[in-house]
């Protein structure tokens, strides 16, 4: 069967979708220190999003070789400090209710400005 | 990624899209799926961001992620963003930030957090998405609550162009625009397009029956539901309504 860009069909029927795809849904409270914003999140999400920037990371680093990595890895740091109000204090506490490290958390927020490419 | 603005006969706008991600990135061969968009599926979420008590904006995404990406601002706008491929893509605007400490500039999704949190209306964040410079080039779509208020901004990092559904002279107004990563005063490649089956159902279906509906089901037609296809959301500003669910495509589908 074709399928992509030499064959489609018009679909029709999709609409509905099923309930039980519905994304969950979470509250992000502005009136919260930084810091606290993102902890309950963190708290449901925070295992899920370890394993996905681990992989993320090897699969850059597979795709880009160790000299471009490492300097993408230590410029991280200057990175995430130099970042605007509130983003990098949003991202220190992401990285404290996830126990995943600043650094990671950084490269998982620039992601789309790094891999443009 | 793919998003649609539609208008129906009263002047109501919907809007929609097909977050896609993961190209490259670890093809699973055994389960014919790119390994980060598997992962990335459990991590999205729909957000209600408060202040004040009363939520300010609602937005579907990535669960550590600061910035925005689908976004709607009740009875002001609607908001996606598409990636733009480029050659001197957002890496030079890092290496600007990194070896010469150019902070005048804006990351991409972190203006977009703020347009959501602080613009007061569609003139207002169509306004600061195309003259705010950026890091690295981007496609914004934007939608309103008043006729013909939908446009996609297509950014280089200081330059815009915009297409508007009021763009063309009065006879022939648009009444959807489709937005599918590439710019749109040139054809998709063969090899990704998207936009053709896109525009080719809505004109099949004809402006009499847009609806939130007609759009879910454009972005369920392969190949604008491909492997890549992390979530689809479907937004109306009046309302406020967002709604957005995890999509898988079952084979035979396209890789992108």
């Amino acid at each position: 069967v074709l399928v992509g860009p030499f064959y489609w069909k018009c679909e029709k029927t999709a609409y509905p979708p099923a309930e039980s795809d519905l994304v969950p849904t979470f509250e992000v409270d502005l009136d919260l220190p930084p810091l606290q914003r993102w902890a309950p999140l963190m708290r449901v999400k925070g295992p899920k999003l370890i394993t996905l920037v681990d992989d993320v990371k090897e699969l850059i680093h597979s795709v880009v070789g160790e000299k471009i990595f490492n300097t993408i890895m230590s410029n991280l740091p200057k990175v995430a400090t130099s970042l605007p109000y509130p983003f990098y204090e949003e991202m220190v506490g992401i990285a404290t209710f996830s126990g995943m490290p600043l650094s990671l958390v950084t490269l998982y927020n620039i992601f789309y400005e790094a891999f443009t490419l | 990624c793919t998003s649609i603005i539609a208008q129906d006969p009263e002047g109501h706008l919907y809007h929609g899209r097909n977050l896609d991600t993961g190209l490259f990135l670890g093809w699973d061969a055994k389960n014919h799926t790119w390994k980060v968009a598997e992962k990335l599926r459990p991590l999205t979420v729909q957000l209600d961001w408060k202040k004040n008590g009363t939520t300010l904006f609602r937005s579907i995404n990535f669960a550590g992620y600061v910035g925005v990406l689908t976004a709607v601002k009740k009875d002001k706008f609607t908001f996606s963003l598409d990636k733009r491929f480029a050659l001197n893509g957002g890496y030079m605007g890092l290496l600007e930030w990194i070896l010469f400490n150019d902070y005048k500039q804006s990351w991409v999704a972190f203006l977009t957090r703020e347009v959501m949190e602080e613009a007061a209306n569609y003139d207002e964040a169509q306004a600061k998405l195309s003259k705010t410079r950026l890091l690295a080039p981007v496609y914004f779509i934007l939608g309103g609550i008043k006729p013909y208020q939908g446009c996609v901004i297509t950014r280089d990092r200081d330059n815009f162009n915009m297409l508007s559904l009021d763009s063309k002279s009065i006879d022939s107004k648009l009444w959807f625009l489709v937005q599918t990563n590439y710019d749109h005063w040139k054809t998709p490649p063969f090899f990704d397009d998207r936009r053709t089956p896109a525009t080719k159902c809505l004109n099949q279906a004809g402006q009499k029956n847009a609806s939130l509906g007609l759009i879910y089901n454009v972005l369920s037609t392969k190949p604008v539901l491909n492997k890549e296809t992390v979530y689809t959301s479907l937004m109306e500003a009046t309302s406020g309504q967002l709604q957005g669910w995890i999509r898988s495509c079952p084979d035979p589908c396209w890789p992108w």
